[in-house]
């Protein structure tokens, strides 16, 4: 996170707010909310309370202009530049201005009113952008249909203003760091010659003609999957992923999301209803087989008969002696299984059942 | 698809107003000082490219470009 220049911040913890117009886009009463859900994701974490007021001067005043509206920015129409505030300060300071020339909106269509309007506040309460993909206070727009502070908003924040006296403050995400070396993942899939990790709501990316490691919202390619994914596996002759999240699955061809899904695991697959969710999974493409990893066991499932092979499910410590009894992803690459478990990874070898290296989890990183 | 090789002109031009508005970019209008090497451009570009976590090259890439189309927030990433 980063704070303003000069660290400049209300001096009081009441603050008062003023919508002065309306854009002709939504409802008086959809822009009313958007702004005071905006203003409560602020007040959940610090001392600050804000009050809407009708008339007269407000702290914070909140308008939607276009183009010069005679303050330092002019707007640019559509697209690009979406919305700017103020630092506190008197007068204009904290102000907010949105551009009428964009549409905005209460859903998912571009753009969201109370997505840009949580971003617009952090720099009315003193902050500046943030780094961090997943912080509300990055510079880009993007929204999935969540709006939450991340642990980096918030510390941006406190900050500034401490902490909530409400002891009960939100659980905020973090967002991974590829370099850190307690990173653990919830799944990892190969995808058109490339390997992608899977943890909470985002992917971590490789490829080999760009050495930095890409982390984005999972969403950004698959925007209905849901988030903490626990299982993720390649049919490459099929040129399809498959992702799964408790007894249901979800496939994807490149970024196109198959029909028909989710689908649930017993009767696509053969699962016994014990089996809750899927830990770990991998598809073998010269075998066809797939292996399913399920606290210590395991199952192998033919791609081409469409059914579970017989004699499982088996002990995993059997078969893949030297990996532990539990596997949170797995991926096979240049003929080689590589488990995962916490931040410990497993190089297998599948002919020989050996482990032939013990790595870290973000070894992939070159960290 | 790999980039076009030459940064398309209207490419050129965002460049320019993008570092200006975010990255406090001075115009001075100086069409030879924006070719040359060490050109504050390049620098601005670096700065923009870090702050993204993109490759930091000084050259307006396909990632870098991509970047800047993206709809944002009018407040500048670097102090004024």
């Amino acid at each position: 996170f980063v704070l303003t220049e000069g660290h400049p911040q209300w001096e009081k913890t009441h603050l008062t707010y003023r919508i002065e117009n309306y854009t002709p886009d939504m409802s008086h009463a959809d822009v009313d909310s958007a702004i005071e859900k905006a203003f409560q994701l602020w007040s959940n974490v610090t001392p600050l309370k804000f009050t809407k007021v009708f008339e007269g001067q407000a702290d914070i005043m909140i308008s939607f202009q276009s183009g010069d509206h005679h303050d330092n920015s002019p707007f640019e129409g559509p697209g690009g530049n979406l919305a700017h505030a103020f630092q506190p300060g008197p007068g204009i300071g904290g102000d907010v201005h949105f551009d009428e020339d964009e549409r905005w909106t209460n859903d998912l269509r571009n753009y969201n009113l109370y997505r840009v309007a949580a971003h617009e506040l952090g720099h009315s309460l003193g902050l500046s952008h943030s780094t961090d993909i997943g912080a509300l206070m990055y510079p880009t727009y993007f929204f999935n249909g969540d709006v939450q502070l991340s642990q980096d908003d918030v510390n941006g924040i406190q900050a500034i203003y401490g902490p909530s006296p409400d002891s009960t403050q939100p659980i905020a995400p973090v967002t991974p760091q590829a370099c850190d070396s307690k990173l653990t993942f919830d799944a990892i899939t190969t995808i058109r010659g490339e390997v992608m990790f899977f943890k909470d709501k985002f992917y971590m990316r490789i490829n080999f003609f760009y050495p930095e490691v890409e982390l984005n919202f999972i969403s950004v390619f698959w925007p209905r999957l849901p988030n903490t994914l626990e299982a993720a596996y390649e049919l490459a002759y099929r040129d399809e992923i498959r992702f799964f999240k408790g007894n249901k699955y979800w496939a994807a061809q490149g970024q196109n999301m198959l029909r028909g899904y989710p689908k649930d695991i017993y009767t696509s697959f053969g699962f016994p209803k014990t089996v809750k969710n899927i830990d770990a999974a991998v598809s073998e493409e010269d075998t066809g087989k797939t292996y399913f990893f399920v606290a210590d066991k395991y199952w192998r499932y033919d791609e081409y008969k469409r059914t579970m092979d017989k004699g499982y499910p088996k002990m995993i410590a059997h078969d893949f002696p030297g990996i532990g009894n539990k596997v949170d992803a797995v991926f096979k690459k240049d003929g080689f299984f590589y488990f995962f478990h916490g931040t410990r990874q497993y190089k297998f070898d599948p002919k020989t059942k050996r482990v032939l290296t013990l790595l870290k989890a973000n070894s992939w990183f070159k960290c | 698809f790999p980039a076009p090789s030459k940064t398309q002109d209207q490419d050129v031009e965002m460049v320019q107003k993008y570092l200006e508005n975010y990255y406090t970019l001075k115009n001075d209008g100086n069409q030879i000082e924006r070719k040359r090497k060490n050109s504050p451009v390049v620098e601005k570009l670096k700065q923009m490219q870090e702050f993204f976590g993109l490759k930091i090259t000084g050259k307006p890439d396909a990632e870098t470009l991509n970047v800047m189309k993206q709809p944002r927030c009018g407040v500048p990433d670097v102090a004024q």
